[in-house]
């Protein structure tokens, strides 16, 4: 957050930022591990702000370690706590702290001040990332609502904290957690029922897609109403170069903080060689590792225990092998001994050099914080996880992508930057990855959105987001996948990455609300007691013809998966949302490879009494094509001269 | 001999579910008489115990429950499902 807000082009004096005022009148829900406001300036009181808004009706409790009264402020607006269900599922009771709203593990800090932390000049971890560290809704409330712990979430505690944001009135919800495993049904989806009834209720439910990539179908939160979202990386980076001594160099990625290495290479061993192949503690042996770098497999331990152990057994330093399918991305840790991560195809030369070597050295040179072009910005992180859909196929999913690799956010100083118990150093910044840091990015967006758009509803929200999200990297290529170094797909970046001051803009939405989802809900075939889950009164019978294809998305999901099936048609409804009442747009199609796209009408009128007009796209097989990919994609864009509102179509065959 | 209780989210028929008292935080109260009216006496024990009683996010609550409470629940006329309790993950 040092960089992300310049990165995603906000400013104070303009655009989204600007149009409004910081989303000052906005509260943010962040159900997550809690927060640690003390001495944490991205919560503090702001002699700034306004009031908090009238209309929230939530509070801070108070806890263990934690005096509600005290540490709560007009920034930081509410606080409260569950744990009931996760000590019931764990049949013990968890720990003082878990019955407060402290965070003593750091996620929820860092996720809440991404979302809406006020601005604090001078921050960084150690001499990394540092700048002026800012919340993407820098105005906005943050009311926490603590579900989480060491080890998760229960879903009955995070279906409390739906149920007591809601009734205070939060303007969005940042959820930065999820299913474990394969995507539940709707109904059996306790986050989903929570987020289906906070939607309707006009709150946006921004959720993060999950850390499961590179597989297809591995995105969780993948209900229409949910906003999903992706995980890219910024222009920066944290490079700790291998330098062996045959003069290779490898760039790997760290951000250890202590004494460097030194020029002058030392000894390089293979962990596998001197007792543990992923560096465990106690199992490597001193006499082999005493004095040297040492190269260890990933898995088994956390990555930070790596150095840890290798510093126990009396080693210089250590490289860290990326996982295969990760393919080009090794993920940064604030280590605590001198190591760097380097991908899986770098750590496979670097082990041929040892093998090939009788003495074998190398050392590791850290270069600190590099912004900059290269290479270009944003890619998809690998472990990003991606559609298609796995419950809901015709339902485009993740929806956009959004900063969150290497995010730099304020931390607990209940706990160390890398989580061992042996680490005692405490910060106030940590830098972490995944979607859960993506999510709180968009989060904020949202609550931007929200104040400088208010009529619009959480799909509307969304709809811009999507339709105005660019898939251009800085180099002017598709913006790339770090697990296959080549071009990513809709399926890992949704439909592009998020362009807040387009946003408020776009021109046209895709609206919808809560007839749609139900009818979605109807649409897959739902008994009525799955559906009445969502809602009593909800019943399928006179919603008989309703298609899941149908429902009002801003992204296309085609399936072929029939040879019996040879056209499907799409409709949809969009709404003018810009200044010129009379606008036309027209539209432009990119076919997916092997499928013949037509649209009806080809122009939409729209007219001061005529805002909304309807759409129909068709998808033809074609018969002379023979797709041999399991996906093909491509787009449909409307234009009216000066907005482009743009929906990728992806088809699975 | 005591069966083993579980945890379970209970969606209930809005028409059916008990006025809550005041909303607040962590409320347990309201369901009470709500299973012990569905819940034979040969069932109940252990007794249940409720963890959470849902007003906007959900219509129902969280409780502690034996295999055969949860199953004499789903079977009624007043629920809609019931749902095992889960551990989710951060991201």
């Amino acid at each position: 957050t040092t960089l992300t807000p310049s990165f995603l082009g906000l400013s104070p004096s303009s655009g989204l930022l600007k149009a409004s005022n910081g989303a000052t009148d906005v509260v943010i829900g962040v159900i997550d591990t809690g927060v640690y406001p003390e001495g944490r300036p991205s919560f503090a009181a702001d002699p700034s702000l306004p009031p908090p808004p009238s209309k929230f009706r939530g509070r801070c409790v108070s806890g263990p370690s934690f005096n509600g009264s005290a540490l709560c402020n007009n920034k930081l607006v509410g606080a409260k706590f569950f744990q009931r269900g996760q000590e019931a599922l764990r049949g013990r009771a968890l720990g003082a702290d878990s019955k407060s709203p402290l965070d003593t593990n750091g996620h929820g800090t860092h996720t809440s001040s991404t979302a809406g932390g006020s601005a604090v000049a001078g921050a960084g971890f150690f001499d990394y990332a540092r700048g002026k560290a800012v919340g993407m809704a820098p105005g906005a409330r943050i009311a926490v609502y603590k579900a989480c712990g060491e080890e998760g979430c229960a879903s009955s505690d995070i279906l409390a904290a739906f149920d007591e944001a809601i009734a205070d009135n939060v303007d969005v919800l940042s959820v930065s957690l999820g299913a474990v495993g394969t995507a539940p049904n709707f109904y059996s989806d306790n986050t989903a029922v929570g987020a289906f009834r906070a939607v309707s209720k006009g709150i946006v439910v921004s959720a993060s897609a999950g850390n499961s990539g590179p597989g297809d179908s591995t995105a969780c939160n993948i209900a229409p109403w949910f906003l999903t979202v992706g995980a890219s990386t910024l222009n920066r980076q944290f490079p700790g170069d291998v330098v062996l001594g045959n003069g290779q160099t490898f760039t790997g990625t760290t951000l250890y903080a202590g004494e460097p290495l030194g020029a002058t290479k030392i000894p390089l061993v293979y962990g596998g060689d001197a007792g543990s192949k992923v560096c465990e503690e106690g199992k490597l042996n001193a006499t082999k590792v005493a004095g040297k770098i040492v190269l260890c497999e990933s898995g088994v331990n956390a990555r930070a225990a790596k150095p840890y152990a290798v510093k126990l057994a009396g080693g210089a330093g250590a490289i860290l092998a990326s996982t295969k399918s990760f393919g080009e991305q090794s993920i940064t840790s604030p280590h605590v001994h001198p190591a760097t991560a380097v991908s899986f195809v770098d750590a496979e030369k670097i082990f041929k050099y040892i093998r090939a070597q009788t003495s074998p050295t190398a050392t590791i040179v850290f270069r600190g914080t590099v912004v900059g072009p290269t290479p270009p910005s944003p890619r998809m992180a690998s472990f990003s996880s991606r559609g298609p859909n796995f419950r809901a196929p015709e339902i485009f999913k993740p929806d956009v992508t959004a900063p969150g690799v290497d995010i730099l956010a304020a931390w607990t100083g209940a706990n160390s930057p890398t989580e061992l118990e042996s680490d005692t150093r405490r910060v106030k910044y940590n830098i972490i990855s995944g979607t859960s840091m993506s999510c709180p990015h968009v989060s904020g967006i949202a609550a931007l959105l929200r104040q400088a758009r208010p009529e619009w509803s959480p799909a509307a929200i969304k709809s811009a987001l999507m339709t105005t999200a660019y898939n251009v990297d800085s180099s002017g290529g598709v913006i790339g996948d770090m697990s296959t170094s080549d071009a990513s797909t809709p399926f890992a970046r949704g439909a592009g990455h998020i362009d807040p001051n387009s946003a408020v803009n776009p021109g046209l939405v895709y609206d919808a609300g809560t007839e749609d989802y139900i009818n979605f809900l109807c649409a897959l075939g739902y008994t009525a007691k799955q559906v009445a889950v969502f809602g009593s009164s909800i019943s399928c019978s006179k919603r008989a013809g309703s298609s899941v294809g149908d429902h009002n998305y801003p992204a296309f999901s085609v399936v072929f998966a029939s040879n019996k099936v040879a056209v499907v048609t799409q409709r949809r409804v969009v709404r003018n949302v810009g200044s010129d009442a009379a606008a036309a747009y027209t539209a432009k199609i990119t076919a997916p490879d092997g499928v013949r796209v037509t649209v009806s009408p080809e122009t939409l009128q729209f007219s001061p009494t005529e805002k909304t007009q309807e759409y129909v796209l068709t998808f033809a097989q074609r018969t002379t094509s023979s797709v041999t990919e399991k996906y093909t994609f491509g787009s449909i864009e409307w234009s009216d001269g000066e907005h482009s509102v743009t929906s990728p179509i992806a088809v699975t065959w | 001999d005591v069966e083993a209780q579980s945890s379970y989210i209970v969606h209930v028929v809005e028409a059916h579910a008990p006025r809550l008292p005041r909303r607040g935080l962590l409320t347990t109260r309201g369901y009470g008489s709500f299973l012990r009216d569905r819940i034979p006496v040969e069932m109940s024990s252990p007794a249940p115990s409720v963890l959470y009683s849902y007003e906007h996010a959900a219509t129902g609550f969280a409780a502690r429950l034996t295999e055969c409470q949860a199953a004499q629940l789903a079977s009624s006329g007043s629920v809609h499902a019931v749902v095992p309790d889960t551990m989710q993950e951060l991201h």
